[in-house]
């Protein structure tokens, strides 16, 4: 309501205008495949194991109102506010992995042998607006 | 990067030097912070590929001493044990390494003698060279893995005597080591489809690996004989098997930033199962309140702790 006190009495038309910047954007933050093979890479001589990796990515816009959508802190949103009303060079909030699977690697060493390696953070799962 | 402190070396970038080449002042592990260069082992070449944008194959130009083809069979075994297809490691609480090393001797010189009663000892001078071990990876459990090409039939019970004994070089006589200290155990399996043969050197081996030994020199007399002695079956014709030197398994709990704690992974998702990962602003707590915490809950936070 508060808004509507606010908003101009406007047409219709105008109206969805002023709605449209409360909407979520098209291309909004989520995350995306990714796939490659370490033969791409020319690894394969010295990465035995997996022969695929996905790490995925994190792309898209960050909506005006994130609150708990992302799980983003309450900083974003001020972030948000600088950025549209007090400084422009301050960078609008970036859509980025939030939370990660980790990745099991069989390596051959230089000195030939072998070792089996747990690593964490190597596959993103979740995205969010920071 | 603008991070805090400053890095190793202002020198700008650019030679590529292989990943164990820690001396050279160019090595991009050297502009970590100290306490991170040790145990990126996947780090350097990642490093080295985002560095260097003109040598897509530079890797294929790092020597690398080709495995033994048993040695990668076990490995290979193993990920498939501890990795789903897509490379993720399974949830098995009983597996706690995060990291597992394989060993092949860097040089052996056989002992091959009969003795007709004891059936056939194979003994053989071992060195290990465990240089790629890291400061962070601690030990969990050592074992000498032998494969078997032998001709023993299928579903044969095998009993088998080792005695094992860790050569110390001393500083004055580096050709004859001394023996330091040896152990003798026997062991009884089933010959059935088992390639391996897993001998547990965990608590002999712990002191000379907690002490950062680089190398490891050792003898190992194997004598195996067919038959069962729990079943007072005689232990007859000795086995003659070809026996090839062992591999030096080391399961290890990398304890570096960058490894896979399965434990710190549970403990992670039951404190929030759906969430993003996010820091508790003191704005608003998850539980609503204003972040004051009544002396109950400080001691149940203290106790999770």
């Amino acid at each position: 309501d508060e808004n509507l006190k606010e908003a101009p009495a406007t047409s219709p038309y105008n109206l969805s205008e002023y709605f449209k910047q409360f909407l979520f954007p098209q291309n909004e933050c989520e995350l995306h495949n990714f796939r490659l093979s370490f033969s791409q890479l020319k690894w394969d001589k010295w990465i035995i194991a997996p022969h695929r990796y996905s790490p995925q990515y994190c792309k898209g816009d960050c909506p005006r109102v994130v609150g708990h959508r992302y799980g983003s802190p309450v900083h974003t949103m001020v972030q948000n506010i600088i950025y549209e009303k007090l400084d422009s060079s301050v960078p609008k909030p970036s859509c980025v992995p939030a939370e990660y699977n980790p990745l099991s690697v069989l390596t051959i060493e230089p000195d030939g042998s072998i070792v089996y390696k747990e690593y964490e953070d190597m596959i993103a799962t979740k995205c969010t607006c920071r | 990067p603008h991070s805090r402190g400053r890095v190793a070396s202002e020198k700008p970038s650019g030679l590529l030097v292989a990943p164990e080449d820690t001396s050279s002042e160019l090595n991009p592990l050297l502009w970590l912070p100290k306490g991170m260069r040790r145990g990126y082992a996947l780090l350097p070449p990642l490093l080295k590929v985002l560095s260097d944008r003109g040598h897509p194959n530079w890797e294929s130009e790092v020597p690398r001493l080709q495995p033994d083809s048993r040695a990668l069979r076990f490995m290979k075994r193993l990920y498939k044990m501890s990795a789903t297809k897509e490379g993720i490691p399974k949830d098995n609480k009983s597996h706690l390494y995060n990291t597992v090393r394989l060993f092949t001797p860097c040089s052996e010189c056989k002992h091959r003698h009969r003795d007709l009663m004891k059936g056939d000892i194979h003994s053989v001078d071992l060195l290990f060279n465990l240089d790629r071990v890291t400061a962070l990876e601690h030990l969990l459990k050592s074992v000498l893995l032998y494969s078997f090409d032998t001709s023993v039939p299928a579903a044969s019970s095998l009993s088998c005597m080792c005695h094992l004994s860790v050569k110390e070089h001393d500083s004055s006589s580096q050709v004859c080591p001394s023996v330091s200290h040896s152990v003798a155990f026997s062991l009884h399996f089933e010959v059935r489809k088992r390639k391996w043969v897993e001998i547990d050197v965990t608590s002999f081996l712990q002191p000379l690996i907690a002490t950062n030994r680089r190398n490891i020199h050792m003898a190992v007399n194997i004598t195996c004989l067919m038959g069962d002695p729990q079943h007072n079956t005689e232990l007859e014709n000795p086995v003659n098997m070809a026996l090839v030197p062992p591999s030096l398994l080391l399961y290890l709990n990398d304890t570096s930033e960058q490894a896979y704690h399965r434990w710190n992974s549970l403990r992670h998702r039951r404190k929030s199962p759906g969430r993003p990962r996010q820091r508790t602003s003191p704005l608003i707590a998850p539980t609503g309140d204003d972040g004051k915490e009544n002396s109950q809950g400080k001691r149940a936070s203290r106790q999770r702790r």
